[in-house]
């Protein structure tokens, strides 16, 4: 694990965190439904909640989807190549590319569609860097920088739990039970 | 594009289902080495320096020389995706670099935590992210 230049982190009065969607995305409830399960398993080892706003300009996280130049400087780039990014805390901007086939629910690595892209997997990935986790080489792990399409990877890893847990504490809810090797189910696609 | 399920949606009915990634490309570089010089280059070393192996100017002003500096991003970019770091294009590496990633570089400044294990700082990223 790693984390930003200066180990940027929530504040400690900022435990309890909101996040809402860009409301012109018109997000179905499924897409929601995934970036729920990402953030629950970040509460899960962590003293952090994370609770779903309807108010985007006062929520802590605001999530958009967004082609190409959309005003950061990173511009998306089209089917894969990039999927997202984040900003470190306390920013809470997450930018996820809107012309990736992402998929919501269901056995991803059984999706007809070569380039398909899991949208849980990339969301746990992009709320590490958003609590303040940069890439880290262990492959197993969720803040690994690369996935490929008609992959699952959504399972914190211990590499990922230590780094947490090192900014903010363990989930004091927790018997510890929830920390789980990453299981990924990998299918080779046309990309790599 | 939303898939609700991984049949949801016929290949046929979506617009980008044939597309490949734009780092597809990448791969006529696989065999290139130091010292050649290779139409197109300087757009994975674009690639590079996006993602903070290439530190330094202006992305704009990039060759496509194969010199020094890209064979020493190709080697710190083996060594954090635990590959042989050979500073070469072999299709190991080349295979890792069209993959799908975050957004988000590895590297500021030239240096890079990311291979060296269980660090509690890290000059990862630029204020921006």
């Amino acid at each position: 694990y790693t984390f930003f230049p200066g180990t940027p982190r929530w504040p400690e009065d900022r435990r309890d965190l909101t996040y809402a969607f860009l409301p012109g995305n018109n997000l179905p409830e499924t897409a929601k439904a995934a970036f729920t399960r990402a953030f629950q398993r970040w509460a899960e080892v962590t003293p952090l909640t994370f609770t779903e706003t309807s108010s985007y300009g006062a929520a802590d996280i605001r999530i958009g989807f967004f082609s190409g130049d959309h005003g950061d400087g990173e511009a998306f780039d089209g089917v894969l190549g990039t999927l997202a990014h984040a900003f470190s805390p306390p920013n809470g901007m997450f930018h996820l590319d809107r012309d990736e086939n992402w998929m919501v629910e269901g056995d991803v690595t059984q999706a007809s569609v070569s380039t398909t892209v899991d949208l849980e997997s990339v969301a746990v990935h992009e709320i590490g860097h958003l609590l303040g986790l940069g890439h880290s080489s262990v492959e197993e792990s969720i803040m690994y920088p690369t996935i490929s399409s008609r992959t699952r990877k959504v399972d914190l890893a211990a590499d990922d739990v230590q780094g947490i847990q090192i900014l903010y504490g363990s989930n004091p809810n927790s018997n510890g039970s929830s920390t789980s090797e990453s299981a990924t189910q990998e299918r080779e696609s046309s990309d790599g | 594009y939303f898939f609700p399920n991984a049949s949801a949606i016929p290949p046929s009915l979506l617009p980008n289902f044939t597309s490949g990634s734009p780092w597809d490309v990448f791969h006529n570089f696989t065999g290139c080495h130091a010292g050649e010089k290779r139409d197109g280059l300087n757009k994975l070393k674009k690639y590079f320096h996006y993602f903070g192996y290439i530190p330094d100017g202006s992305p704009n002003n990039l060759t496509d020389d194969f010199d020094d500096s890209l064979e020493a991003a190709i080697k710190t970019y083996q060594r954090n995706f635990n590959l042989d770091p050979t500073g070469q294009l072999d299709e190991a590496t080349m295979k890792q670099i069209v993959k799908p990633r975050c957004g988000n570089p590895d590297i500021v400044n030239g240096t890079t935590s990311m291979s060296s294990g269980k660090t509690t700082s890290s000059l990862f990223h630029t204020v921006g992210h």
